[in-house]
């Protein structure tokens, strides 16, 4: 009788009953890690089969997806509501934009980027060291043993983030986190910065520096919200990311950028070269773009190897899928 | 999206944030 009826039954789906249910399940793990959240119970460690689970998710097709859909131009009459609509969502403050006519943004992504107005943001004077986004302190402190902490508890470790170190093969004898240090009298430290999907998403110089490389991991595009940060141990290794690497005024410094799945993208303004969120790139795989002087070639924006950033100088942004 | 920054600095630097705090653009991390 099942054959017979084969020709009335509708065809079972494998793929969409995949994602329903996955997703499913991870809205339910999301809830329970909110909820543990609250109640300042040490995190749970996704297990390596969840883990598997989630990294298997087409991360990055879906958000190649969603940056398309974004970047259809809407109809003027349909901008201001779907707008507001976001606005009284993720909690925008839109009279700290440069343009604040809704009707302006032609479509989500543009709205996405929108500029800040000049004097919007002003930079503390006395502080060597600035917030480079607009977002939350997820986590900050000295960094021990190569290990950093993305959430109190949740460790990754500091080669796997940033690759392997050219210097590593003079000195194995030292860890990794000994060979980044240009003094041994001063430490490693770090901060995380979470934007949330209403904030800013430029991300701008936290002090002068010079940029030497370029480092970019394509990878996964799991989510970086706090929670799952808190599920997914090496989160921000797994997940795509451009790393800047250079020097300032009392060693070495880096800027990291991580994508996640609705902001898969990321641009560096003075890197026309950086594609990133790109079919063409392997997860697992790194690529490295020197800005100091390879052979005979010196990019013009260098000064003595390296692009120089001035303290407050915007850098690059997220963008959209 | 996240911005981490990883960097060298005296051992006497000192970080002027609590953890899930609010911050924009510009407002000071820490100091020497």
């Amino acid at each position: 009788s099942l054959t017979a009826g084969r020709g009335f039954l509708p065809r079972p789906w494998p793929l969409p009953f995949l994602f329903v249910t996955g997703g499913g399940y991870l809205g339910y793990q999301h809830y329970k890690r909110r909820s543990q959240e609250d109640d300042e119970a040490p995190p749970s460690l996704a297990t390596p089969t969840q883990v598997a689970l989630y990294h298997s998710f087409p991360t990055r097709l879906l958000s190649r997806a969603w940056g398309r859909l974004n970047g259809v131009e809407l109809p003027t009459w349909l901008r201001k509501p779907i707008y507001s609509l976001y606005i009284w969502t993720f909690g925008v403050n839109m009279q700290e934009a440069a343009v604040e006519d809704l009707h302006h943004y032609r479509n989500l992504s543009e709205f996405f980027r929108r500029r800040l107005k000049p004097a919007a943001r002003p930079l503390c004077a006395s502080s060597c060291l600035i917030s480079p986004a607009d977002g939350r302190i997820l986590h900050f402190g000295r960094v021990k043993n190569s290990e950093v902490e993305q959430v109190k508890g949740v460790t990754y470790s500091l080669e796997n983030f940033l690759g392997p170190q050219n210097s590593r093969s003079k000195n194995s004898s030292l860890s990794f986190r000994d060979l980044l240090l240009s003094c041994p009298d001063n430490d490693l430290f770090h901060v995380v910065v979470y934007l949330a999907p209403g904030d800013y998403h430029c991300f701008h110089s936290p002090t002068e520096w010079k940029v030497e490389l370029r480092r970019h991991f394509p990878g996964t595009l799991m989510s970086v919200n706090p929670g799952v940060a808190r599920w997914v141990k090496e989160l921000f290794c797994l997940n795509e990311r451009v790393v800047l690497t250079g020097q300032w005024q009392h060693g070495f410094f880096s800027l990291t950028a991580v994508g996640a799945t609705n902001v898969g993208s990321i641009r560096v303004y003075f890197d026309q070269e950086l594609q990133t969120n790109s079919p063409c790139y392997s997860k697992g795989s790194f690529h490295d773009h020197s800005y100091v002087a390879v052979g005979d070639q010196v990019l013009k924006t260098t000064n003595e190897g390296g692009v120089v950033l001035q303290k407050g100088e915007a850098v690059g942004e997220f963008n959209l899928g | 999206s996240t911005i981490v920054l990883l960097f060298e600095a005296p051992k006497d630097f000192i970080f002027n944030l609590q953890p899930g705090q609010q911050i924009r653009v510009g407002e000071g991390l820490g100091s020497l």
